[in-house]
């Protein structure tokens, strides 16, 4: 399964 | 980091900087909708999370702690300074926000990332962003007359959403697989219900005269 991208925006 | 995106950073920054700035200055929150500002605190809450599991860079988290302190400053200032609360205009302030609170949410639990208690309250905080300016908008179009500090605030707030289009726009044709649907969607949303307001600065501000927004 694909995880979901660290949010590395504010 | 690109140009875009810092020029998103700043211009939030400089944004709640103004607002800051003109409850300071003129010791008021007349025109400013507490409602908006606590929904903002909740937002950066719920979002920022992440500071204690994930870290990205200094610059990130020192923002993320500026953004979720500063806003809780402006609620705290508008429901407790003995002076700023009395200029709260709480009969025009009257925009039932829980439905905004309980429909982000609801859907969240429908479309997220991941079921995780951390990406479902973060996709929340993005659709509640997305509309937290409402009750701040509805305000000023009641109050008719919006001083330059208020128009300004929200002026900087919408030009950070659009610098973030821009952004995911430019992070798009740059990175390999960049995809972001559930913020690209309501930031988009977002932007596009300051479209009204945008149109009214610039026509006061071509003319030179005092922001207006038709009852």
């Amino acid at each position: 399964t694909e995880q979901p991208e660290v949010h590395d925006e504010l | 980091m690109n140009v875009f995106r810092l020029a998103g950073d700043m211009t939030h920054l400089l944004s709640i900087l103004l607002l800051l700035l003109k409850i300071y200055a003129t010791k008021s929150c007349s025109g400013v909708s507490r409602k908006t500002q606590e929904l903002y605190a909740i937002v950066f809450i719920f979002r920022y999370l992440d500071l204690f599991t994930d870290f990205i860079s200094v610059y990130n988290t020192f923002m993320k702690v500026v953004f979720i302190a500063s806003s809780l400053a402006i609620v705290w200032c508008m429901r407790f300074h003995p002076v700023v609360r009395r200029s709260y205009d709480r009969e025009l302030d009257t925009f039932r926000y829980f439905f905004l609170v309980g429909a982000s949410f609801a859907l969240a639990l429908i479309w997220h990332e991941k079921f995780s208690v951390q990406e479902v309250f973060w996709a929340f905080s993005i659709y509640l962003e997305a509309v937290a300016i409402l009750p701040q908008l509805v305000l000023l179009q009641r109050s008719g007359n919006v001083d330059n500090l208020t128009g300004q605030y929200v002026f900087f707030l919408g030009a950070y959403r659009a610098f973030y289009i821009l952004n995911w726009i430019y992070r798009y044709l740059t990175e390999p697989r960049f995809t972001r649907w559930i913020a690209g969607t309501s930031g988009v949303v977002q932007t596009a219900l300051y479209a009204d307001f945008f149109y009214y600065y610039f026509i006061s501000w071509k003319n030179n005269s005092k922001l207006k927004l038709p009852a």
